[in-house]
C-alpha cells in the first residue's frame, strides 16, 4: 500500500546551513518522512529532500492544533551529554554531566528543563535519559 | 537512505511562530 505522508506548510523562510538541510520558503508545502525528537524533521518538497527545523512547519490540516505533549511538572530526569551556553534569555546554560528535570518536551527540539531554582529551554539533542 | 540529522541544535522558532505561541 502507498505510504501517506503528513503534509506541512512552511511558516517562515529557512536557509540551509549544512549539506543535508534544504532551503525552503514561506508557504512551501512539504511531506514529512521522519520526525526526529531533536527538532530536525526529514522532509521532501518536490525534488528536494533534507532536514528542516520542526519549528518552521505547521500541519496543513489543523494549523491551530497543538501537537506538543503536555508539560510534566514533576519532571523526568535527564543528563546533559553536551554543554550549551544560553544565547537567549529564556534558555539555560549547562555543562556536561548535569542532572536536570525535563518539564516539557516540545517538538521543536527545545525542551524546558529545571535545574534547582532555574529553568529554561535547552536543546534536547544534548540530553540523555538518566539511567541509560 | 536518510542521512543522519544535523549535529547542531535546530534554530529556535522564527519570530512569526513565537507570536503565535504567546
Amino acid at each position: 500500500a502507498p505510504i501517506i505522508l503528513d503534509t506541512y506548510r512552511v511558516i517562515a523562510d529557512f536557509e540551509k546551513t549544512s549539506k543535508h538541510e534544504i532551503t525552503l520558503h514561506t508557504d512551501d508545502l512539504v511531506e514529512i518522512v521522519e520526525k526526529n525528537e531533536n527538532g530536525w524533521w526529514f522532509c521532501q518538497c518536490e525534488s528536494k529532500r533534507g532536514w528542516i527545523p520542526a519549528s518552521y512547519l505547521e500541519p496543513l490540516d489543523g494549523p491551530d492544533e497543538v501537537e506538543d505533549a503536555d508539560p510534566n511538572y514533576e519532571g523526568e530526569e535527564y543528563i546533559t551529554i553536551q554543554a550549551y551556553k544560553a544565547e537567549q534569555e529564556d534558555e539555560i546554560s549547562l555543562v556536561v554531566g548535569e542532572t536536570v528535570e525535563v518539564i516539557h518536551k516540545l517538538l521543536d527540539g527545545w525542551w524546558v528543563v529545571r535545574k534547582g531554582d532555574e529553568n529554561g529551554y535547552f536543546p534536547s539533542m544534548f540530553l540523555s535519559k538518566a539511567g541509560k | 537512505s536518510i542521512k543522519n540529522p544535523p549535529q547542531n541544535p535546530p534554530p529556535r522558532p522564527p519570530p512569526e511562530m513565537r507570536r503565535k505561541q504567546a
